[in-house]
């Protein structure tokens, strides 16, 4: 909260757009400030209501270095742009820095991402310490289409201005914290040395000579991935990745996605009846690949790139009692199964379960 | 995997660490140049403050996570205190 909880003394304010940037249409300025001010007014009972020609509470505008408000614009990139809390005057009022790359997609900075986080400022929220709130100070980028306003945020707001009076009370994404005993997780993969761990739009990343795990966006890397992997592996002698979502599946290529993906995942000769993958791990030794998909899995060779014969098989004739399987990654010979909040390490030369951990041993909690 | 920033020399890392400082978390902008050594306790207090709110280690010292951190394109209101 902002010192001193300054708030509107309405809850239906008024919003005027006074300059537009040339690196963007108008119409896709005014639609991502729309989308801005419907981030708010969809968890609050607050009001918007646009006006032309003359002093409204919340003026947006673009502006260029010093534009005489005793903080001055610094150029591309450092500050994008700031915002007043709630008042008279400068009060409300949002600020873009002119010269940064304004877009409506990933490159650059996005507009709708940066004016969001600006009007929770014009509203009367200050920056939040939680890496994944849309007020945490540094700008990270959210494909708008999936953009969910994050619980930290929607309870600050909530906190300022009540709920909203819809009935059924919205609800936002969590931060996943890598101790937390409940955490669960979509997809886990090796990368070359480091493990990766998928959870929503993020990605906890352990890396063997870190003792912390580093928590970053999946858009951070690869904006043009999307949230919720459900399965990953590596193929360690190809140096590449596979990532897979619904009846997709990408290529990562070192560290970047290969192009021409995502590819349709009946390409590895999946049945059509398979709608999603959802773990897989790759046996280096081998060369096969498996695919876990509800209580069967799938070999596939990946010399000879097909399914093997015979397959799908059950997962409990040849794994074991290890139910579902979230996650899987291979690591010195080891398999790892996440079932939940639980880790079955499986010896695949014994051919049976071994160990038995919380989902969340890799992070030195 | 962004690469980190190639290291810096000593006065440059200094004027950004104290430019970041100033913006965003209240340091006094100090004008008894002999206030500038890096042991500066109000420089290392703001330094800790800010490395606390990101949640990175607090060493006090503008490692390199921390300036990575104050390198990346952020939001001009300061983290701490009113912006009027």
């Amino acid at each position: 909260f902002t010192p001193g909880n300054p708030k509107w003394k309405t809850n239906h304010l008024t919003y005027r757009i006074l300059n537009y940037t040339p690196k963007m249409r108008q119409a896709d300025v005014e639609a991502a400030v729309q989308k801005a001010l419907q981030v708010w007014s969809n968890v609050t009972p607050l009001t918007f209501q646009k006006v032309e020609d003359k002093e409204a509470d919340i003026m947006i505008s673009f502006a260029y270095r010093d534009h005489r408000d005793n903080s001055p614009f610094d150029g591309p990139n450092g500050q994008l742009a700031h915002a007043f809390q709630p008042g008279e005057g400068i009060g409300g009022d949002v600020h873009l820095d002119e010269e940064e790359a304004w877009t409506t997609g990933g490159r650059g900075f996005n507009l709708f991402i940066v004016l969001a986080h600006e009007l929770g400022h014009s509203l009367g929220l200050s920056h939040s310490s939680d890496p994944g709130a849309l007020m945490y100070p540094s700008y990270s980028y959210t494909d708008p289409k999936e953009f969910l306003l994050p619980q930290d945020d929607i309870d600050g707001i909530q906190a300022i201005y009540g709920q909203s009076a819809t009935a059924v009370q919205p609800t936002g994404p969590t931060t996943p914290q890598a101790c937390d005993p409940q955490l669960t997780f979509d997809a886990i993969t090796t990368l070359r040395g480091e493990i990766i761990f998928f959870k929503g739009r993020y990605m906890l990343r352990k890396h063997p000579a870190r003792a912390e795990t580093e928590l970053s966006f999946i858009s951070l890397f690869w904006p043009r991935l999307p949230s919720k992997i459900q399965a990953a592996y590596e193929n360690v002698e190809r140096d590449e990745v596979l990532l897979f979502k619904e009846d997709k599946y990408w290529l990562l290529r070192g560290y970047d996605i290969a192009p021409g993906y995502p590819k349709p995942i009946y390409h590895l000769g999946f049945p059509k009846t398979v709608k999603r993958v959802n773990a897989a791990y790759s046996d280096e030794s081998t060369g096969k690949t498996y695919f876990f998909v509800a209580d069967r899995y799938w070999r596939y060779d990946e010399n000879k790139r097909s399914m093997d014969y015979g397959y799908p098989r059950k997962i409990v004739s040849d794994f074991g009692r290890i139910g579902r399987v979230d996650a899987a990654f291979q690591k010195d010979g080891y398999v790892y199964f996440f079932h939940g909040q639980t880790q079955f390490q499986f010896d695949p030369a014994a051919k049976r379960i071994v160990g038995q951990m919380k989902s969340i041993s890799w992070f030195n909690c | 995997f962004p690469v980190a920033p190639a290291a810096q020399d000593e006065s440059k890392t200094l004027q950004l660490v104290e430019s970041y400082l100033q913006k965003f978390y209240g340091l006094q902008r100090g004008h008894h140049p002999h206030l500038r050594r890096k042991g500066d306790s109000r420089l290392v207090e703001k330094l800790r403050e800010m490395q606390a709110f990101f949640g990175l280690q607090v060493t006090g010292k503008p490692d390199l996570d921390t300036l990575e951190m104050m390198e990346k394109p952020r939001c001009g209101v300061p983290d701490v205190g009113q912006y009027m």
